[in-house]
């Protein structure tokens, strides 16, 4: 990626990841495998480069798989690994051979999605990296040196259970340390979720497991890959933009973004539209819904929705326009996402939609004019949540705060398959070596090279403890210094949205004191669900499991973030333990903040830390001191510092 | 009548493999013969590490007849995930 590097500090400039321990942290990561379950990998794509790489582990298991358009002579000391899982899907396709034509039993990336999140996970560094001169810049992975091991487990028509199962049995096997996974379904019990099933066979085995919360935002409860042994990943924005302006006859000016890239629509005010007279769907320019007659020569406005945003450009297209206003309705708000049309187009958001809505429908002649701005930087505020980034509460066990993190998901550049065109329609014949996507499927691999960064930084840590690290010194302040803002509404965010907030990977580094939990924890987590002991045992997948240690609430995981119901009790308890992994002698004092309606006690409030690898423990003691509303999150925090550290932990109510 | 077939996710009771079979994959394949002959055959994968079972293309009446063995922990439907 470009330009998420230097937004997350892990440029060269600040020298922290080359200069932690006298190790040079980024080539330490060589010994680590990041395994992507996706769409495939285009081996060629530059990213996968492996200049300067050493020797692969030998510890390492897995392999390259031959397939009609995929000779495992294409990975290199860079990309170990790639496997295709196709079973489940061949059988959901009737038994049938594969529906197109291309689309052969082999790793090779046809989609581009795989491509882009391998890359963003590990990439190696390419110079001169742009989406038709947008974003340009050199783009590589978070971790640089880090190895990739692709399994290709989605196909034309999904990424089916049985395929992703198999996939994650074969990346433990084969030795992977990290998985990212930038897919999932709706909720479900534990026992019933493929994925948590799988990663808890991983975190048992010491590998980190991340995973997209979804983009089912900015709706409450939509939140997918909620397990606690789980990295739920939700997106912000960068600090980068692609300004657009639509130009208006009333001589009203909006901005907005695009990707455009060609010759552009010229400086004459075209006809605008917005509605045929005899389609009631026209507005989302769903396929077939616009009239030619009524369209061809004008800029048409489509709202957001329903549909995909590149298909709506290519419906504008085909049905003659030469132009399109991309607006926003309430569902997105003011969150503008780019898209490399293939005609001039102009995304705006809801309030100036609202504006050029009310213009085209009003005017008896109305008319605009797009132009196109490139790239820009340091855009603030920053980062912001995303409107699609999937919401807490989460409905599977609302004891556990998700989604656990923001990361960077908003107009990501990465390497892309060179099998499809930019914006993945069939029509698009257009090659690129990179391509500029949204979603949390984006902000997942970031967090998912993170780990491998620290993983190599502190062999030592457990999947939680890397965890714990990235979500506690998460920050929730923008680059205004104000709070986090939520594009769904523009108001401040909160952490059913961000969780604990953005990563800080530099601060991860070093996060002073870790909530280190155990697998016996995990499993006194299930055994407080009320699943029965055999559902446990086949999650654990250990035979002599009792369940004789179990929570009286599973909110009491040792979990760096709260989640308080109370339901019918006025009064819920918890104690957590933390791990020094800072300094001997370290002191901490904690620090809460509290809604009105709950009153929060930590004891003690002061923890002394020895020594290196001590654990302490505190109980807090949250009171309701009134019911509040129930359809209303309320949110606090408990920090613990000192002068070096924050652990900061946010806490949701509900009642 | 062709019955639709669809492929199902079986949760074995891991520990409850008789000495008999040398493997579980062994053992998974012998649960579905004792359905049909023509099921036996129909394992697409036998999970080793991630899961305790493995995953069939089975049509819904074998699928119940299967989630009464007493092995047998669950059965359900496969999943369809989604691209985020």
């Amino acid at each position: 990626t470009t330009r998420t590097p230097e937004f997350l500090g892990l440029d060269r400039d600040t020298g922290l990841w080359e200069g932690h321990n006298n190790v040079d942290l980024s080539l330490a990561t060589h010994d680590v495998v990041i395994g992507v379950l996706d769409t495939g990998v285009w081996p060629e794509s530059k990213s996968f480069n492996d200049y300067g790489m050493p020797e692969i582990p030998a510890r390492w298991r897995g392999e390259c798989e031959k397939g009609t358009d995929f000779s495992p002579s294409l990975c290199n000391k860079k990309l170990i690994g790639a496997r295709s899982f196709s079973k489940g899907f061949h059988m959901a396709s009737g038994g049938s051979f594969l529906r197109k034509p291309e689309e052969v039993v082999s790793p090779r990336d046809q989609d581009g999605h795989g491509t882009h999140t391998a890359s963003t996970a590990a990439g190696s560094s390419v110079a001169n990296a742009s989406l038709l001169g947008y974003a340009s810049g050199t783009a590589r992975g978070m971790a640089t040196h880090a190895r990739v091991a692709v399994y290709k487990v989605c196909w034309s028509t999904g990424c089916f259970g049985a395929d992703i199962l198999a996939a994650l049995d074969r990346a433990i096997l084969d030795g992977v340390n990290v998985l990212s996974l930038s897919l999932g379904g709706g909720s479900a019990p534990y026992y019933r979720d493929t994925i948590a099933i799988g990663a808890f066979s991983a975190i048992q085995r010491g590998i980190f497991v991340s995973c997209s919360a979804g983009n089912s935002g900015p709706s409450k409860a939509s939140l997918a890959n909620v397990a606690p042994w789980i990295m739920t990943v939700g997106a912000g924005t960068l600090d980068r933009d692609f300004p657009a302006y639509t130009l208006l006859g009333n001589k009203k000016r909006f901005n907005g973004v695009s990707l455009y890239s060609g010759p552009g629509m010229g400086d004459k005010p075209v006809g605008l539209i917005y509605k045929n007279r005899n389609s009631s769907s026209s507005n989302m320019c769903l396929p077939g819904s616009l009239e030619p007659g009524e369209v061809r020569g004008k800029v048409v406005i489509c709202d957001r929705g329903i549909n995909a945003r590149v298909e709506k450009g290519a419906v504008v297209r085909d049905a003659g326009g030469i132009g399109m206003i991309l607006a926003n309705t309430a569902a997105s708000g003011e969150e503008l996402v780019a898209d490399s049309h293939l005609l001039p187009a102009v995304a705006v958001g809801r309030r100036f939609g609202d504006l050029i809505r009310q213009y085209a429908l009003s005017d008896p002649n109305p008319t605009a004019i797009l132009s196109f701005g490139g790239t820009v930087l340091n855009v603030r505020p920053s980062p912001v949540v995303a409107a699609f980034s999937s919401r807490g509460p989460n409905l599977v066990t609302p004891q556990i705060l998700k989604p656990d993190v923001i990361g960077p998901g908003v107009n990501i550049l990465a390497a892309w398959s060179e099998a499809i065109g930019p914006t993945g329609l069939e029509k698009d014949t257009r090659k690129t070596q990179f391509n500029i996507m949204s979603g949390t499927s984006m902000s997942c691999p970031h967090i998912s090279g993170l780990a491998a960064l620290l993983k190599s930084a502190h062999p030592d840590w457990s999947p939680s403890a890397i965890k714990s690290a990235l979500m506690t010194t998460a920050y929730t302040q923008d680059n205004t210094k104000s709070p986090l803002r939520d594009a769904a509404g523009g108001g401040f965010s909160n952490p059913w949205a961000h969780g604990s907030g953005h990563v800080d990977p530099q601060k991860a580094l070093s996060p002073g004191l870790v909530y280190d939990t155990s697998t016996e924890e995990y499993i006194a987590f299930l055994c407080s669900l009320d699943y029965s002991i055999e559902r446990v045992k086949s999650i654990v997948k250990r035979p002599n499991v009792t369940c004789s240690r179990r929570y009286s609430d599973p909110g009491a995981l040792n979990y760096p973030s709260f989640s308080v119901v109370f339901g019918r009790k006025r009064v819920v308890r918890y104690t957590r333990e933390l791990t020094n992994v800072g300094a001997a002698g370290s002191v901490y004092q904690v620090a809460v903040s509290a809604p009105s309606t709950v009153k929060v006690l930590v004891k003690p409030t002061r923890l002394l830390f020895k020594n290196v690898g001590d654990k302490q423990r505190y109980t807090v003691t949250f009171s309701a001191i009134q019911n509040a509303n129930r359809l209303t999150g309320w949110f606090g925090s408990i920090e613990w510092s000192n002068a070096q550290h924050q652990v900061k932990s946010p806490v949701a109510f509900s009642w | 009548t062709v019955i639709a077939k669809q492929t199902y996710i079986v949760h074995m009771k891991h520990n409850d493999k008789p000495l008999s079979y040398a493997t579980h994959h062994d053992w998974y394949s012998a649960q579905l013969q004792s359905l049909s002959s023509s099921t036996s055959d129909s394992i697409l994968y036998s999970y080793t590490t991630a899961f305790h079972g493995f995953a069939a293309s089975l049509d819904p009446e074998e699928a119940e007849s299967l989630r009464q063995s007493d092995s047998v922990l669950d059965v359900y439907e496969e999943r369809v995930y989604t691209l985020h």
